[in-house]
């Protein structure tokens, strides 16, 4: 390993980055989930944090440019060189640059963004590049698979002897979940904290991770959270969607977060208490709006409250035994979400589907039958 | 177009690729190179040993197909050494 001449480093541990632009060959979330992922490259191994802005100065300006950008270093068209990033330091220090002239990708075809990114921003927490062939600041593209990435010793040196190891007790951070554990798609006792849909999709939450399903298509996509909204905690507990608003609420202790696609709407999280929850109340286990009559239901251990949506006021009389409107719905309840009419509850490793029109269970699966294991 | 034959010289638009190369990763001066240095152990084929030595290649001063070929691959735009 090396560094650049006087061996330039970041004089504090909590980084900031922000994505400038996006190239067109990847979606916005890919293009995130990359970045992301190479900042924990570097974040496992030291006592650096990374934490996404989404507007104003950061440390570390990323930006897909073409040819001439602003600097004394264009760029030359396809292939030759992909990317190029400055060292630690006020302005353009930390900034990387990637050539919009290539293809961008996030599997293993030319030129993978996240290992090209992970390398770039080698750059710039201060480490120049090294003569090892099969270390990451190694300066040519090594098409390793992304999926297997383990960072070299040979990086790990040098990068520790700028910033040291990683803090001894686990740091809160954003770019490193709490669980980073990739849970398991087709477990039989897959357990989730939270499931809503969103704009037509259904999003399956464990843990810092979510599972993306389209109802007609098979496949299943696992992404961050961090990924999609770097502000929401890990262990969701419960969340749901109100589609007349394309809004979407998120529950964790006795806070929520309300988010428009990408966004957070102003002046969230908010207390749960502002819903009309008595101040007994901490969390909520599950949650879920109908939309054909506008109510929200809440639950919480054996109880549930009904929510107007349209009034914003918790309607009289609640709350009431599960038990009582839900025949066959026992606490506690993990998760639930409604798809075509019909209420699907999520507890522990079941999914039982109820049908509000005959008040009754009319299927019994497993939590992860949508996943078409 | 037929491959070239082992070790014939490169042609002109390769030197303007190679000269760039060295230029832009292993601070080579752009200025242009005395005539009679040019006979002794010039800065060029300095820079070609410098590069061949730090990219693990057999260091030969000369720009052979190995090195061409290690010259043609997609890389980092930051320099290998100096500024």
């Amino acid at each position: 390993y090396s560094f650049f001449p006087g061996s330039p480093r970041w004089n504090k541990h909590d980084l900031t980055y922000r994505i400038e632009n996006y190239t067109p060959d990847m979606s916005k979330a890919d293009v995130e989930f990359s970045i992301q992922k190479a900042f924990q490259v570097w974040s496992e191994v030291t006592p650096l944090t990374f934490q996404k802005l989404n507007e104003g100065q950061a440390d570390i300006m990323i930006s897909f440019a073409s040819e001439a950008h602003g600097d004394f270093y264009p760029f030359d068209g396809p292939e030759g060189t992909l990317a190029h990033a400055y060292h630690p330091g006020k302005g353009i220090g930390g900034d990387a640059h990637f050539d919009e002239d290539e293809t961008w990708t996030k599997d293993s075809r030319r030129y993978n963004l996240f290992i090209v990114a992970a390398h770039e921003f080698g750059h710039s927490l201060g480490l120049y590049h090294s003569n090892v062939p099969h270390s990451l600041m190694f300066p040519h593209y090594s098409d390793s698979d992304p999926n297997t990435f383990q960072l070299h010793q040979d990086d790990i040196n040098g990068i520790q002897t700028l910033y040291g190891p990683p803090l001894k007790s686990p740091k809160p951070t954003r770019s490193t979940p709490k669980t980073s554990a990739v849970p398991s798609t087709c477990s039989p006792n897959l357990v989730f904290d939270a499931v809503t849909t969103i704009r037509g999709e259904m999003l399956f939450f464990k843990d810092s991770h979510f599972w993306r399903k389209h109802p007609q298509l098979t496949e299943v996509d696992l992404n961050l959270i961090s990924s999609f909204w770097p502000f929401l905690p890990t262990g969701i507990e419960a969340a749901y969607e109100v589609g007349s608003k394309d809004q979407v609420l998120f529950f964790k202790g006795n806070q929520y977060w309300a988010i428009n696609g990408y966004d957070l709407l102003p002046r969230y999280p908010k207390n749960i208490q502002t819903l009309g929850f008595p101040s007994n109340v901490r969390k909520i286990d599950a949650a879920v709006h109908d939309k054909y009559s506008g109510q929200t239901y809440f639950f919480v251990d054996d109880l549930y409250w009904r929510y107007d949506e349209h009034r914003q006021a918790m309607n009289p009389g609640y709350p009431r035994k599960i038990n009582s409107d839900f025949p066959g719905i026992e606490s506690k309840i993990d998760a639930v979400f409604y798809h075509q009419r019909n209420f699907y509850f999520f507890q522990g490793s079941q999914q039982l589907q109820f049908e509000p029109s005959s008040k009754r269970v009319i299927q019994i699966m497993n939590s992860n039958s949508w996943f078409d294991c | 177009v037929p491959l070239r034959p082992e070790n014939t010289p490169i042609g002109e638009d390769e030197t303007t690729f190679v000269l760039d190369y060295l230029e832009k990763y292993y601070g080579l001066s752009s200025d242009p190179i005395p005539v009679e240095r040019k006979r002794s152990n010039s800065p060029v084929e300095q820079k070609i040993q410098e590069m061949q030595r730090f990219l693990g290649l057999k260091v030969t001063g000369k720009v052979d197909s190995d090195t061409l070929e290690m010259m043609h691959k997609p890389r980092c735009g930051v320099p290998d050494v100096g500024k």
